[in-house]
């Protein structure tokens, strides 16, 4: 029976991406059987794993609207154990779409319950808003991730996120525990990177879990995608390939 | 007669509202009269001149929902010739509210009218989207500056940001030049932003203007936020406040 874990926060440039991308191989590596949903028009996710993103037959657009199963939209990536529902700028007419149904919170969760038991883990990536996109993201997912990257303005934003977080699941009576809180972009070199874990810890002590593996800036994390490949095929022996492997290992190892 | 310019792009984390911030304060220090819209609604632009986004009387919702009118929705900041139209979380709102309206793409037009003249610049911040909030921002400008960081993602989605920019405008027949296109977070040390910076001339070339000021990753920029001031008040020397200097000493050289 397959986790589905959304990887969500409305600050932009926190690592979203980067994480699905990144954990996903991880799992896969580890002999999971991973799908990766990417719910941004942005399409980075798809691209990240060398699919050309204006020459896809299906999409997750295809199967919202209603045009193909999500089967049929489902593709292998040259990673074993690794598949994924690609995305393109198609998806970026969704949220008017969607807004006239009345379910339009559940079509995505209706969605993956044809495929949820193929997979020990779905991950989706989500665009940088609050809009109908991230909340059908929300009501589809098991639990969700929360990257944040460690400077100020994202150290602003996160009473706002879990009040909308909190705000979905009463509305929408559809809760969607937190997963863990996981520090991006740590620079070891800057005192600003320590104060904000700093805060972080204290802001969340007691209240959700922070994760032990931090991700550091690492440029590895950064180039790999230009080549079409997660960082643990574009430089095996990376700190940002490492850190992810790390992560993931923590999300196995709390599933015992 | 004041110019209004959009700072937007839908890739998140790219340095829209440190453009806002900085651009704006580097004007305003060279004695012109200069208004910061912030448009998103987590309100970093306006924590980042101090203002506490929770304890506010007005914010720019207040004058889009009829509430008041912009006028008092406006504040002065304490630096000179700076005033702003502050935002916090009571924005994220607006979108559903307006989509009920037949010209919901005016209202940010239409609400400016009253105070264009009073200023020389009035910069608008967006947050990382295409939804109605983003669309009236590009509506209600006279240009829009492209901030692009130098890494993979953002390069990636050039092609679909101008495309959407197009479309806006034969749409809603509303033209909106690009004024320049911003590279930011550009590291000197990286193979990754030298790369970029040369693709994105070369996409350009002949097409838009691509600023010869490029603003450089320096850490000063990402602390000032959290000290609530701009760079040039937070550390006048910074490689930063320089970036913005000159790119403010660009933006005014363009109007001879
Ligand atoms: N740990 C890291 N080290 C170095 N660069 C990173 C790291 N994580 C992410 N990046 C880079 O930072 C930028 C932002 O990351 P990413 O695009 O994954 O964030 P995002 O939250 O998905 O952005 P968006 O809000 O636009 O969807 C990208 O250019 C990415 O390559
Ligand atoms: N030139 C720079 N050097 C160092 N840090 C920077 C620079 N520009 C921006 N930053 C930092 O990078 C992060 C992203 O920048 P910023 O928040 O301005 O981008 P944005 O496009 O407004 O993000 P969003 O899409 O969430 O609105 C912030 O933490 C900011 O402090
Ligand atoms: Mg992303
Ligand atoms: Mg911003």
């Amino acid at each position: 029976m397959g986790e589905i874990i959304a990887i969500m926060n409305q600050k932009g440039g926190c690592g979203k991406t980067t994480t699905v991308v990144n954990l996903s191989a991880s799992l896969a590596v580890m002999g999971k059987a991973v799908l990766v949903v990417d719910m941004d028009p942005q399409a980075n996710a798809t691209t990240s794993f060398g699919i050309d993103k204006t020459n896809l037959k299906h999409t997750v657009y295809s199967a919202i609207s209603g045009e193909v199963s999500i089967k049929k939209a489902t593709f292998p990536t040259f990673i074993q154990n690794l598949f994924i529902v690609p995305s393109n700028i198609s998806l970026s007419g969704v949220g008017v779409e969607l807004s006239k149904l009345d379910n339009y919170h559940l079509v995505l969760k209706e969605l993956l319950k044809d495929i949820k038991d193929l997979f020990d883990y779905i991950l989706i990536d989500l665009p940088p808003s609050l809009g109908i996109i991230t909340i059908n993201g929300l009501v589809a997912s098991d639990s969700v991730i929360i990257p944040i990257q460690a400077e100020y303005y994202a150290l602003e934003g996160v009473a706002d996120l879990i009040n909308t977080i909190d705000l979905v699941e009463s509305r929408l009576k559809s809760p969607t525990p937190i997963k863990g809180i996981l520090l991006t972009l740590y620079d070891t070199r800057t005192r600003l990177s320590r104060d904000v874990y700093r805060e972080l810890k204290k802001y969340f002590e007691g209240k959700e879990r922070v994760f032990k593996t931090v991700i550091p800036r690492n440029i590895r994390l950064a180039e790999a995608p230009s080549h079409g490949k997660p960082c643990i095929v574009y430089d095996r022996e990376s700190n940002g390939t490492v850190a992810y492997l790390k992560l993931a290992q923590e999300i196995l190892d709390m599933e015992n």
